[in-house]
């Protein structure tokens, strides 16, 4: 195939295969290699103008741009990490406190996962390591009560930061996406606004469920971004790409290890890479 | 859904008597489409629609079912023989204590599954003793032990740092305490992470775990093949513990897993309770992806 010769289908076919194997669904892969028949690039230009719809598509979301938090706030900063079972809430929990504590924030931590056995004991060992406080309560006790305890001892001490952990759930189970509603309310109620982000932890492993996920967590708990977790392994995260398209959220950050420093802000022209591979 | 959508595209071969390769494309495409949006890996939904297209066109048309039933027959089958048509049993056979190894990625429900398991088999008139060689997520040790202790059941905990040096220590307790199996919670890790599946290799060769399972989250995609195969070939394994089906993943996960690596399904994992682990039923699993 000449670079300056019109694509071929089989090179069109074997981009699709590409998206698709990354996760991106087989509908938005569709639309994005039908796109490119549109446009009728050439060989060469094809890869580059698939590039450019990709990066635009993630890039568009609005709160994408939003701030981080800075030190020296007059009220705290408050984030709740939401998302299923085991997709890395608790350790990206434990990286936010550690990138945000680099740039000079206090932070303080709330255990909101009253349900899974040791979920207090894990995010306090974290805490332990970066010498951050947990609030935390007794076991089986209401989740609510520790997002509201954890904003008034941020309040109280002039926390810039609180990171509230919450327990893996199914999108599936009304009653655990209420329990997050009223976590949510819980937040309002101590500090005007809160919670400033909701941000849902996706696994990166995750297929096509990973929408409705999106979707569900969207309606219930006001998700306002994504994590990206565990893009370290051979997934790429490809789900990401049909959330931001569909739903307008912005990918905030990407999780790439199991330590605190294994957090990196979003990217979208080398996810776009990684997916196109 | 995919046998609503099925028989939508398949009434052009109403009124005819075979199943019509040119009216057959349009149902092929859809399914395509179908098994692709249900997460099932994109080269083992080409090996599908293949079987499917030979079945479908080779067969004669049953007198009680029209063309486009047929097709539809034809697909169910196909995928419920794929998912592994018997119920394989977990099977512990040798000297006891039998050594049960669970591995898998991170977060897919190793530590909770070893407390179901546990569960069952002592629900069967097994006496297990569960231990966690997981000495590097926080509090994983802990974890294992709540779980085992809300599961009424037997739990190693001894001073030993290293997961060869807990599961010695683990093996020689149950032996002492005449325990006949022994589940061994590891780490989770990801299969390109050549020093974690080193050390899962390791652990397999020094201790000729009676069973390995590899527990695979059900909400996973196109890439679980990749890591459900490197384990095989790494660590090696005698079946697959899917977990989280009691949300509304479609579950493709289970028909890439089982037609590439041609291990069994033993269980299915439907909640957060140790008392939430189900058989497998391979036509369940197959009306699920089929929606
Ligand atoms: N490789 C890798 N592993 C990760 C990453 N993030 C989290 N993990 C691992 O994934 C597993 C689950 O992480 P958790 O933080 O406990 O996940 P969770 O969402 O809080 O889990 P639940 O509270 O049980 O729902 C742990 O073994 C983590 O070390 C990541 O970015 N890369
Ligand atoms: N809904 C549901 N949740 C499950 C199921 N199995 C496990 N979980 C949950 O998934 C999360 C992760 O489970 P773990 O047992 O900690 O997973 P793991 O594989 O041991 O994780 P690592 O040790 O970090 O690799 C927890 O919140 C569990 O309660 C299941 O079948 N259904
Ligand atoms: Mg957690
Ligand atoms: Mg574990």
């Amino acid at each position: 195939l000449l670079p300056s010769e019109k694509v071929d289908a089989a090179t069109l076919e074997s981009l699709e295969e590409a998206l698709i194997s990354a996760d991106v669904g087989p509908i938005t892969a569709a639309e994005l290699v039908e796109g490119l028949q549109e446009a009728a690039p050439t060989g060469e230009e094809t890869r580059r103008l698939l590039r450019e719809s990709m990066v635009r598509i993630l890039e568009a979301p609005e709160n994408g741009n939003r701030a981080e938090p800075e030190p020296g706030r007059e009220t705290p900063w408050v984030a709740l990490l939401v998302g299923v079972n085991g997709s890395g809430k608790t350790t990206t929990t434990a990286k936010l406190a550690a990138r945000f504590q680099k740039h000079g924030c206090s932070i303080l931590m709330g255990a909101a996962d009253t349900f899974r056995a040791a979920a207090v004991e894990q995010l306090c060992v974290w805490g332990e390591r970066l010498d951050v406080p947990v609030v935390a309560h007794q076991s089986g006790g209401d989740p609510a009560a520790v997002v509201y305890d954890a904003c008034a001892a941020g309040s109280a001490r002039g926390a810039d930061v609180v990171l509230i952990d919450t327990a893996g759930r199914l999108h599936t189970k009304d009653n655990l996406m209420a329990e997050l509603a009223k976590m949510h309310r819980s937040a309002g109620k101590v500090i005007d606004g809160a919670p400033d982000e909701v941000w849902l932890v996706l696994d990166a492993t995750t297929g096509q469920n990973g929408l409705r996920q999106a979707e569900d967590f969207l309606t219930h708990a006001g998700i306002t971004g994504l994590i990206l977790a565990k893009l370290d392994g051979s997934a790429r995260g490809g789900v990401a790409l049909s959330i931001a398209h569909r739903l307008s959220l912005p990918i905030r950050y990407v999780g790439t290890g199991e330590g605190t420093d294994d957090l990196e802000p979003f990217d979208p022209e080398a996810f776009v890479d990684g997916l196109l591979g | 859904q995919i046998t609503e959508r099925l028989q939508r595209t398949l009434r052009a071969l109403r009124g005819t008597v075979h199943v019509d390769e040119k009216a057959l494309e349009p149902a092929l495409k859809d399914l395509r489409m179908a098994l692709l949006e249900a997460d099932v890996n994109y080269g083992v939904v080409k090996e599908f629609l293949a079987s499917v297209r030979e079945k479908a066109l080779g067969e004669q048309v049953m007198a009680s079912l029209t063309p486009g039933q047929q097709v539809i027959r034809v697909v169910n089958e196909e995928m419920t023989a794929l998912l592994g048509g018997a119920q394989v049993p977990l099977s512990l056979v040798g000297p006891s204590p039998h050594v049960v190894l669970l591995v898998g990625l991170q977060g897919a429900g190793k530590t909770t599954t070893a407390a179901k398991l546990g569960h069952f088999l002592r629900r069967k008139g097994h006496s297990p003793m569960l231990a966690s060689v997981d000495v590097y997520r926080p509090a994983a040790r802990e974890q294992l032990l709540q779980v085992a202790k809300s599961a009424n059941l037997a739990a190693f905990e001894g001073a030993a740092e290293t997961p060869q040096e807990i599961a010695d220590a683990a093996q020689a307790a149950a032996r002492k305490d005449g325990h006949d199996v022994l589940l061994l919670d590891t780490a989770g890790r990801l299969h390109v992470d050549e020093e974690m599946m080193a050390e899962a290799a390791a652990l397999s060769a020094a201790f000729s775990p009676c069973v390995t399972l590899y527990v695979a989250d059900s909400l996973a995609g196109q890439d679980a093949v990749n890591s459900v195969k490197a384990f095989a070939d790494r660590v090696g394994l005698d079946g697959i513990i899917l977990s989280k089906l009691d949300g509304d993943s479609r579950g493709g996960v289970a028909l890439s897993i089982v037609s590439v690596t041609g291990l069994p399904v033993l269980f299915v994992g439907v909640g957060e309770k140790f008392g939430d682990l189900e058989t497998y039923h391979p036509d369940r699993i197959a009306s699920r992806i089929l929606g």
